[in-house]
């Protein structure tokens, strides 16, 4: 991984004083190769390598460290700065219920996941209700219900008509029946469909959620910023799910996400079944996408 | 490059950005950079307009010609689909399908998604917009069980064509990629030169993981070509051109959009084209 390249490049530096700006530029070619190859976002591994080489130029190398393992230490820590610190909360409603709005493009995770955390909350004492909005994928409201089922929490659906009103009426319905936690699941979209952009701005302003959470598939690549910018400056995000961790990819566009949007990634989604679900861990993370 | 007045190191680096951003990969980019120096030189180009022009003829020759999907002309053809979770295999399936029977084929579909809720219900919708009809059975069932039973309806309705939909499975997971490889086996003991394409549905928004998707589905289903999905977006798909460097897998077609028309073959020249739009 990074740090094997790292050590094989400062071989020569031990005993060395301090880092030269030569050193680190060298250091930093690997380290620039290693993100874009994590799949973290062009623009992003430039902001981050300029911070890394400000820290890492005529740092004393330590006793305890090779100047390798050093720069991999700068450069572990700022990528935990950027990616944040341990942040699952969901917010919860001072007057119920708290409303969950999930997000994102076709096929990142939203359906699985409005289950996962229905599934989540429901076992942390909560009366979950799930609103099916997602009036265009074919069997789209099926597979909610029958998720709903699986796991013993309603669905609430209205069939094809306004996914608008479909989210309006769940709200009343929550209300009605006591359910503190109502997740509403919406179709995929591409963030540069204006219709259907319109459409979430809709439901936003009718159900006020607490929490909007964009779902991200773990293994997106260079695109992750221009979906996470657009979702977030046309809805406001409140966090991240990062979908498909359970994979092997790298993961970069938690990285990218994180750095363009500033929202936390609150959740990890580890596999298909509703169990499925972790806390997203910051320092994990930069250490996968490091390799 | 539109605006640059001569061939310098920032208009190098510029279109090496391009290429990065487009998911080609930081060393594919770099290899693609260094043929355009190459041939520069060779060519004693001096005018910067002509980059980018020289640097899709590279892009065209890594890409190779349009392949088009292998059908038989006398007997059945079988297509598995195959490919990571949430790709758009089921749709690009109703989409292909629609395609083929427009064309005046008999097309018969599987439900070999025997796993995700309402998987089979998607299909069926897809084979009822497409005309089509879709041999199933409950889920949880064997997926190797409803292939060998469509192969069985295929075979005794002497249909032209029958594309069998499989489960989304991550590549890491031994045990899916081994049940993948079981259902291939099963299809190929019915009909010996099936299945006649294995189609890798890759989403174009995947970024670097998509070259070990590729070798793994190869190692464990011989894939022999990939449906690029979700060019509408802005993602420019660009990984096809790492993966043509790791194995050489043709991209047969790619989708854009949901819709039941949304599938067009795939055609190198538009593809570089693109990158660059
Ligand atoms: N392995 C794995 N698969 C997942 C995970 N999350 C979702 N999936 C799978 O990914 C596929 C897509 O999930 P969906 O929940 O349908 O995605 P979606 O965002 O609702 O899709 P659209 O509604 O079409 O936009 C399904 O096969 C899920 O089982 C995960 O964390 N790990
Ligand atoms: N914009 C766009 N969306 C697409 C395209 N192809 C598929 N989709 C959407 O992607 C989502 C997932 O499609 P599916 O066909 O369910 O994908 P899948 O690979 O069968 O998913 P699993 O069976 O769960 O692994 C759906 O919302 C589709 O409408 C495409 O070319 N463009
Ligand atoms: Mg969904
Ligand atoms: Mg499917």
């Amino acid at each position: 991984g990074l740090s094997e390249k790292l050590q094989a490049t400062f071989k020569r530096l031990r005993g060395k004083g301090k880092l030269t700006e030569a050193d680190v530029n060298e250091a930093m070619r690997e380290v620039r190769v290693a993100l874009l190859e994590a799949d973290v976002n062009f623009k992003v591994v430039k902001d981050l390598i300029s911070r890394i080489k400000e820290r890492a130029v005529g740092q004393q190398v330590l006793e305890s460290l090779t100047p390798g393992q050093q720069v991999v230490k700068i450069v572990h820590e700022e990528m935990i700065n950027l990616m944040g610190g341990l942040e699952s909360k969901i917010q919860i409603a001072s007057k119920p219920p708290t409303v969950i709005m999930l997000v994102g493009l076709q096929g990142a995770g939203k359906t699985t996941h409005g289950a996962k955390l229905a599934n989540l909350l429901k076992k942390q004492g909560k009366r979950p209700l799930l609103a099916a909005c997602d009036i265009y994928r074919p069997a789209a409201i099926k597979q909610l219900e029958v998720l709903g089922e699986q796991i013993k929490v309603p669905v609430f659906s209205l069939g094809q008509i306004s996914p608008v009103k479909i989210a309006a009426d769940s709200l009343e319905h929550a209300r009605k029946n006591g359910n503190d936690i109502l997740i509403i699941d919406t179709a995929g979209r591409l963030h540069i469909n204006e219709e259907l952009m319109e459409e979430l701005v809709s439901i936003r302003e009718k159900v006020q959620p607490n929490e909007i959470l964009l779902v991200v598939d773990a293994m997106t690549g260079q695109d992750a910023v221009n979906v996470a910018e657009a979702f977030h400056n046309q809805l406001g995000l409140d966090g991240v799910i990062l979908s498909k961790l359970d994979g092997d990819t790298r993961g970069g566009a938690a990285l990218s996400v994180k750095a363009v949007t500033g929202c936390p990634i609150k959740f990890s989604g580890v596999g298909e079944k509703i169990d499925a679900l972790e806390v997203f861990h910051p320092d994990r993370m930069a250490s996968r996408i490091l390799g | 490059f539109t605006g640059a007045h001569r061939i310098d190191e920032d208009l190098y680096e510029e279109l090496e950005e391009v290429l990065i951003q487009s998911d080609i990969g930081v060393t594919t980019s770099f290899e693609l950079v260094t043929l355009l120096r190459k041939s520069v030189k060779e060519r004693k180009i001096s005018d910067p307009l002509m980059l980018q022009e020289v640097l899709k003829e590279h892009i065209n020759a890594l890409l190779g010609e349009e392949s088009p999907l292998y059908i038989s002309p006398d007997s059945l053809s079988v297509y598995l689909v195959v490919g990571v979770n949430g790709v758009g295999k089921t749709t690009t399936i109703g989409k292909l399908a629609k395609n083929l029977q427009l064309q005046g084929k008999n097309v018969l579909l599987a439900a070999g998604d025997t796993f995700r809720a309402a998987a089979i219900e998607q299909l069926e919708i897809w084979g009822d917009r497409a005309g089509v009809e879709v041999i199933k059975q409950t889920e949880g069932a064997d997926p190797a069980a409803v292939a060998y039973d469509a192969l069985r309806a295929a075979k005794s309705r002497k249909v032209d064509i029958l594309i069998v939909d499989t489960a989304g499975r991550l590549h890491n997971k031994v045990n899916l990629m081994k049940e993948l490889s079981k259902i291939k086996k099963v299809i190929q003991r019915e009909v010996p030169e099936a299945p006649h394409e294995v189609l890798l549905v890759l989403d174009a928004t995947t970024g670097q993981n998509a070259i070990q998707q590729v070798k793994l589905f190869q190692e464990a289903a011989d894939v022999t070509g990939i449906i690029l999905t979700k060019l509408d977006g802005t993602a420019k798909g660009g990984v096809i051109l790492g993966i043509q460097g790791e194995a050489r897998v043709p991209v047969k077609l790619i989708g854009i959009g949901e819709g039941i028309n949304d599938l067009k073959p795939f055609n190198p020249a538009e593809f570089a084209n693109a990158l660059f739009a």
